[in-house]
């Protein structure tokens, strides 16, 4: 679905050069589960980003079903993104004028040109992430952990074909993190979305089909979980 | 230090009541390290912002070095916290405008009509979180746990009697999580600051006195750790 090759990101900052990241080689394929670990600054964020199109890489090549997204334009990120990926950012950016249901419906109405699955139903997405008393509030009125499900429910409401998550459980404890593991899990299961996600929590890395374990910048290692 | 006496924090939206917290009775005593558990939504936050002044109860009484806070301005509470709370807030609320070292910067100069010890020196600070190469970085150009940590540095930089971190390693990996751990460790029993942590890191909240269980807006039970 995805493939990266020879991408690099730089920031320049006056005569300072951070490179942030340097991939030689990654293929994410359709439908699979992959889990991104790694310390913070090492550069996860960056490679969601590239992946998912929010930000273009400084070199290198990157293709999304066949088509290369490394040269298009700011606009054409947009519609691209629109139409294909669901992204659960690591600060959440919800619409602090819209309430949570609102936040949801947004993303559905902006997929549904596609022909929306009944099972999108905004509510129904907030119920399985905990949140179904909670749909009438502005994010504003709903704590770090409720603002961070709604991002995920609105990730999931346009079924687009991958998923990325920068650390979805960052601010939940253990058991409503499990809402937000199935809830991906299922996505990815029952629509095939493949599903790519930083996290710092081993229980999510557990179920991943691979993990990417990175460092400065760099893929260190990658392990392949035998599924059971 | 502070006490809490039947304490209230009532939300309310048009005819709906979110009863965000109650607590019948609560001391937090100097020199204390205190960790706060509990689910997503459960009224962590709300107590973390109660204790520290950013927001006033709905009914009862704060007191903090004896004094009733519960009453007062906005205006009172931004001078009382300046000279007594440094905050780790859950989303971190860092000067866009300003560099690492200038955020901690600016919390030493607003508190240093005290006296300023030389170790509050901005770049140790950092460099004990891990950031000493990244002092000169505005918030936009570091990652998610970078930011965080500069948050914490921030928030030891004015030594004050009472350190609040809401979650304060929610964006890090376990071993960059450890130097926080120690960092607010070291300001615990070195400079005797009263630390109270909402965490859903459980290190974290071993090394704690006391540890707190939130549900549903009230202290389900309090644990006593053993010193070894
Ligand atoms: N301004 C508000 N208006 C209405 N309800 C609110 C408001 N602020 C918070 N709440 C509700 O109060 C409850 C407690 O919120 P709080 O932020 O204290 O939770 P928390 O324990 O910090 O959660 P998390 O772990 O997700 O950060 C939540 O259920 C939230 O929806
Ligand atoms: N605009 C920028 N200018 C300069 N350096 C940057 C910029 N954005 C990010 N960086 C640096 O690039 C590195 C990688 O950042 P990235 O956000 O990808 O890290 P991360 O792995 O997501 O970290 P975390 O787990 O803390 O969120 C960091 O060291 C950061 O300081
Ligand atoms: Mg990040
Ligand atoms: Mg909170």
């Amino acid at each position: 679905l995805v493939v990266l090759r020879d991408v690099r990101k730089v920031y320049r900052m006056g005569d300072v050069e951070v490179q942030a990241l340097h991939v030689r080689e990654l293929t994410i394929r359709r439908g699979e589960f992959v889990a991104v670990l790694g310390p913070s600054g090492s550069g996860k964020t960056t490679l969601l980003n590239l992946v998912g199109g929010i930000d273009a890489p400084t070199s290198g090549q990157i293709l999304f079903d066949g088509e290369d997204i490394s040269g298009f334009s700011d606009r054409q990120l947009t519609l691209f993104r629109r139409e294909n990926v669901g992204f659960v950012f690591q600060f959440f950016n919800l619409i602090p004028t819209l309430t949570a249901e609102e936040n949801v419906r947004f993303a559905v109405d902006l997929a549904s040109r596609d022909g929306v699955p009944p099972d999108r139903d905004p509510k129904a997405l907030l119920a399985k992430v905990g949140l179904a008393d909670r749909v009438s509030h502005f994010p504003k009125q709903l704590s770090g952990g409720e603002q961070q499900r709604v991002a995920v429910a609105r990730a999931l409401a346009k079924n687009p074909k991958l998923i990325l998550g920068d650390e979805p459980t960052g601010n939940l404890d253990f058991r409503t993190g499990k809402l937000v593991l199935s809830a991906l899990r299922d996505v990815n299961r029952d629509e095939g979305a493949a599903v790519v996600l930083v996290t710092h929590n081993m229980p999510l890395a557990a179920i991943a089909d691979r993990v990417l374990h990175i460092r400065d910048g760099e893929i260190a290692s990658v392990e392949i979980n035998e599924r059971p």
